[in-house]
């Protein structure tokens, strides 16, 4: 069986809050390290990787695997009625047919118990190689936010060019083009608010700029963002947080 | 002309 306790249930309203749009139905895959998701988008354009440790629960138990099959749709209909503050528990028996959520304000004094119906979802896992990247810039996520919102404005698509003369994103559409240059900052009182770019060599890709405003709804998730690149691979960008990660892969447009 | 790829292009079934 399952049973995870979760401190804040901000963690995982926002968690889907950040994934519900991407991904209609999903396996939350339980073991014994923590509760892990893997799922691409309708147009296999997209692929988010979500894990939540073991140890950012409190207890956490599993005693066998379990692919807990969840229409985020529903998921997050349910945890509207959690507060942020409430802890949460998740409970499934082996095998299950429903996963049970409680949701416990801070003094205990109000408790909420819910049933959600599981699905069988068949998915196909994709294993993804560990990748040395050639670029790694690590940002603050509103910053990231913002710049894939005003560039949104302009085009569907966006470059993004890695360079040792800083990152610069860049869009061309019908009303004119525009584009947003980062040089590396340090901020070594809020390093969350620094930019930081390790290069290798130097990449340019281009992305849908309507996936990366997608991710961005991870924002809340995290103070900074970490976006990997290497030429002609997708792009990796990466919210951690307290005792996880919520990634996102986004392939390429690619010239023919 | 730019075309979108897709994700398993790139990624192999596990």
């Amino acid at each position: 069986m399952l049973e995870a306790r979760l401190a804040q249930a901000a963690v995982l309203k926002k968690t889907l809050d950040a994934i519900k749009e991407l991904v209609t139905d999903a396996n939350f895959d339980c073991s014994d390290g923590g509760i892990s998701l893997q799922a691409m988008d309708n147009s296999h354009v997209a692929l988010v990787s979500l894990l939540l440790r073991a140890d950012g629960f409190e207890p956490y138990r599993c005693d066998r695997n379990l692919a807990l099959g969840i229409n985020l749709n529903s998921l997050s209909k349910v945890l509207r009625s959690a507060q942020n503050e409430d802890i949460i528990t998740l409970k499934a028996a082996d095998d299950p047919d429903n996963l049970s959520l409680t949701f416990e304000s801070q003094n205990q004094d109000r408790i909420s118990e819910y049933e959600m119906k599981l699905m069988d979802i068949d998915q196909e896992h994709l294993g993804i190689p560990e990748t040395a990247y050639a670029a790694v810039i690590t940002m603050p996520a509103a910053e990231f936010q913002r710049i894939c919102r005003d560039l949104s404005g302009i085009s569907e698509s966006v470059t993004i060019d890695a360079s040792k003369d800083g990152v610069k994103f860049a869009s061309a559409g019908d009303i004119g083009n525009g584009s947003v240059t980062l040089k590396q900052t340090h901020n070594p009182e809020e390093p969350a608010l620094s930019t930081s770019i390790e290069l290798s060599e130097s990449v340019t890709l281009t992305f849908s700029l309507k996936y990366l405003v997608n991710f961005t709804k991870a924002t809340p998730l995290a103070g900074a963002v970490t976006l990997q690149m290497s030429n002609d691979v997708p792009l990796l960008v990466e919210y951690k947080m307290e005792g996880g990660y919520l990634r996102y892969y986004l392939a390429p447009k690619i010239q023919d | 002309n730019v075309s979108q790829s897709t994700i398993e292009e790139f990624y192999k079934e596990h």
